[in-house]
């Protein structure tokens, strides 16, 4: 951030709209600025009002190329807007490159998004090397609709200007860290070769070849999916990832999401006293995909399209020492491996036996 | 058929991390020839400022994934400096 000195130093401030993106209605853009400061005023004691006929602190407009203010857009694509810190004149205001096309969906480039990030710098925040944060300096294709400020912001801007004085104090998500040993992962699959491991709204993608994983937000790869989801699959077959979330699953056909999904797990043969699965597999050596949920396992046969007789069958009977309440499970090279909270399971089909115990993030390159 | 677009030249991304380290890591504004006859230094210095606040492997040369991250859109504020 800036020196607190450099920051507003008030609590209530002032923007005007001076133009509009022709890419929007205009209500729709007043509704992207509007929630764009609600980001920061929900948790600061900062307010922010909109005036019409006098200079304000934070000028807001629309503008491409060369705009005399000694730092020129580049077109579309590139730099796609920029703000300037706290100060009089030219301080705290935010421009917006119109070469860009302007959203109010999660097609590049969202307004708001863009916006919240803005008046990040019009309050004093410099860019974050948190790559989950908002003022991470690249874009990020996240889902507007259910956007939260991250906590690294919220550190930064409650630096600057204290806290809310809501009784509650709002917190924000947090970016996983490759080596964090307590990581506890939503599902885990492979993906044409390499390893995708699911932990709330990111994934870690390790390729074979790679030394560590890269982080990533999962709505890079599939704007659609939701995150925090339950398990994940590769179906070898048909080179499909399958995603499950509560009673519904997607397919996913590499950076597509497949026509005709989301579906109901009921289609795949689950009882309705099934709500969502913990983590599903498909065990190559024995050509059928498990899907486990609570204490049990369905064995499911993907040439029959369907649920295999005599299941579900009790976790702790065929899988011994396998802890009950699995978060993820895959099959890689010839084992099996579960995951319970930050353990790691590798289980050995054949002699059904543990073959070790591992931490979690084992895979990522700690 | 027109010929396929030829690789870019590598000046091309040469001058695009030239013009990436200007912008956000203010290379050449803080003292150092920039241009044909510049010095490694200043160029390989921010490159690596760049890569470290990246998090990406810090090699001071432009690797294939140093250039994906230069060419991912953006926010034109530094990096490394403040507007002002």
């Amino acid at each position: 951030t800036v020196a607190k000195s450099s920051a507003w130093q008030k609590k209530d401030l002032t923007y005007r709209i001076l133009n509009f993106t022709p890419d929007l209605p205009q209500a729709d853009v007043e509704t992207a600025i509007q929630r764009a400061f609600k980001v920061w005023s929900d948790v600061t004691p900062l307010t922010f009002t909109r005036i019409y006929n006098e200079v304000s602190d934070i000028e807001i407009s629309f503008t491409a190329g060369d705009h005399k203010d000694n730092s020129p857009f580049d077109g579309s694509g590139g730099i796609l807007a920029h703000a300037f810190q706290p100060g009089n004149g030219i301080g705290g205001d935010a421009h917006f490159d119109e070469d860009e096309t302007w959203t109010k969906t999660s097609e590049i480039y969202n307004l708001f998004l863009v916006a919240a990030h803005e008046f990040g710098h019009s309050l004093g925040l410099s860019h974050s090397t948190d790559q989950g944060a908002l003022m991470y300096p690249t874009y990020s294709n996240t889902d507007p609709k259910t956007f939260q400020l991250p906590q690294d912001d919220i550190n930064a801007i409650q630096y600057l200007y204290g806290k809310s004085s809501n009784p509650v104090q709002p917190t924000g998500p947090s970016t996983p860290s490759r080596c964090d040993p307590n990581v506890v992962f939503n599902a885990v699959t492979t993906m044409r070769g390499e390893l995708i491991f699911f932990v709330k709204r990111f994934l870690w993608r390790k390729h074979p070849q790679a030394s560590e994983a890269e982080l990533m937000f999962v709505q890079a790869f599939w704007p659609s999916l939701p995150t925090n989801i339950d398990a994940a699959y590769e179906n070898p077959i048909t080179e499909q990832i399958l995603v499950f979330k509560g009673s519904k699953y997607t397919a996913l056909d590499g950076f597509d999401v497949v026509q005709g999904y989301p579906r109901n797990i009921y289609s795949l043969g689950f009882p309705k006293t099934v709500k969502r699965i913990d983590a599903a597999v498909h065990i190559e050596q024995l050509g059928k995909t498990y899907f486990f949920a609570a204490k049990k396992y369905w064995s499911y046969d993907e040439d029959k399209k369907q649920m295999d007789k005599g299941f579900p069958k009790q976790i702790s009977n065929d899988f011994p020492g396998i802890p009950d309440k699995i978060d993820a499970a895959f099959y890689y090279r010839g084992r099996l491996y579960f995951f319970i909270g930050r353990s790691q399971f590798e289980y050995n089909i054949n002699s059904k036996r543990i073959v070790q115990v591992l931490r979690s993030n084992s895979w990522l390159g700690c | 058929f027109p010929a396929d677009k030829q690789d870019e030249p590598p000046a091309t991304k040469e001058e695009m991390a030239e013009n990436y380290l200007k912008r956000f890591y203010s290379l050449g504004t803080d003292g150092g020839p920039v241009g044909r006859k510049k010095h490694i230094q200043p160029f390989t210095e921010k490159l690596e400022q760049m890569q470290k606040f990246f998090g990406l492997k810090v090699t001071g040369t432009l690797d294939p994934k140093t250039v994906e991250v230069m060419e991912k859109p953006r926010c034109g504020v530094y990096d490394v400096g403040q507007y002002s």
